[in-house]
């Protein structure tokens, strides 16, 4: 009987990059967040020797580490939020409670044998400008959100000084248990509760920041030559 | 692109030749953000003697190899030459997009010939 065809050179450098098929590319090209950027241009040698002010002589990087982050890993994955279409555009001002988010993360992309080692939460607000005099300062919660059941046991509360600049959240031993493998998705409700009632803000953008270490990429340290 | 394979002659010691693997190439442009290629280079060439002893900086010769490299050019029929492989390799990574159209950093180890060994 014939064995299984040789898959054609494209196929087999896809296999050794380990993806099971090609990309189709991005459905409408999206910025690439500058972070990524950066992680790339460090951990790239080839990037790194062309341009040598990146690498101090004698430096070497650790195989399997993401050195920005400081964690084990050789993947890192910027997720975006799929559910950021469906939300208001608008910051408001209510009489009442503050609006709840619901925030989807597709992570069917992840294999079972990819250990995380991080995952940040990283979220941008629109405030409504707050009345004078009003106490700055903001509670943000995160719950477990399961769709047609609604919203589980808080699992992280976080204190946020200031909406200027992005603020972020580990799910790592919070939302997702350090040893777990990833879900196919993950949907997470989120609440930011003002000080001063009535000075509601808006969620502009929520992305993950997921690093993996997949140890069939890794290989075991060489031992020093003797 | 690949340096053209070598026939005999001084030059075709062992060492790594230059291989430019070209993503457009492979139709992967389109998905593949950055780097536009790598050096993956080759390893190609005689590992007769004086080959098989590099000079000073290379790789230590192994033993084994300057055995077979003698023993060949004493009895060719008895034993083939040693081999021409990489000695040492360095990473390289991708930046791309998936189909879930999240931006992935992917990181590959032992993906690009440095030096070129005999063994």
């Amino acid at each position: 009987a014939r064995g299984p065809t040789a898959p054609g050179p494209a196929a087999a450098l896809l296999q050794a990059l380990g993806l099971r098929d090609a990309p189709r590319g991005a459905p409408k090209p999206r910025p690439v967040p500058p972070l990524m950027w950066r992680l790339f241009r460090r951990r790239d040698p080839q990037e790194a020797r062309a341009k040598l002010r990146w690498t101090p002589p004698g430096a070497t990087l650790r195989p399997c580490h993401v050195e920005e982050l400081g964690v084990a890993g050789n993947i890192v994955r910027h997720i975006p939020d799929r559910g950021a279409q469906a939300r208001t555009p608008k910051p408001t001002m209510t009489a009442g409670q503050c609006p709840e988010w619901t925030i989807d993360f597709d992570l069917s992309a992840v294999e079972p044998a990819e250990l995380p080692s991080r995952a940040r939460l990283e979220l941008r607000f629109e405030a409504a400008e707050a009345k004078a005099g009003a106490a700055p300062g903001w509670e943000l919660s995160v719950a477990p959100a399961v769709e047609g059941v609604g919203t589980g046991p808080v699992l992280l509360r976080q204190a946020v000084a200031a909406l200027e600049t992005p603020v972020h959240a580990e799910l790592l031993g919070a939302a997702w248990a350090w040893n777990a493998s990833a879900p196919r998705s993950l949907c997470l409700a989120l609440a930011l509760r003002p000080q001063a009632p009535g000075a509601c803000a808006h969620l502009a953008e929520a992305s993950l920041l997921l690093v993996t270490l997949d140890p069939r990429l890794c290989h075991p340290l060489a031992r020093p030559r003797r | 692109e690949a340096e053209p394979a070598v026939g005999g002659g001084p030059s075709s010691a062992c060492r790594a030749r230059r291989l430019y693997v070209s993503f457009r190439e492979v139709g992967w442009h389109r998905w593949v953000i950055a780097p536009r290629g790598f050096l993956a280079n080759y390893c190609q060439g005689q590992c007769s003697l004086p080959a098989t002893l590099p000079g000073p900086g290379g790789p230590p010769a192994l033993n084994h190899a300057v055995l077979r490299a003698l023993m060949h050019s004493a009895v060719p029929s008895a034993a083939g030459l040693p081999c021409c492989v990489p000695a040492r390799l360095s990473p390289i990574s991708v930046l791309f997009f998936d189909n879930s159209d999240n931006v992935v950093l992917r990181h590959y180890e032992d993906m690009v010939v440095d030096e070129c060994g005999c063994r």
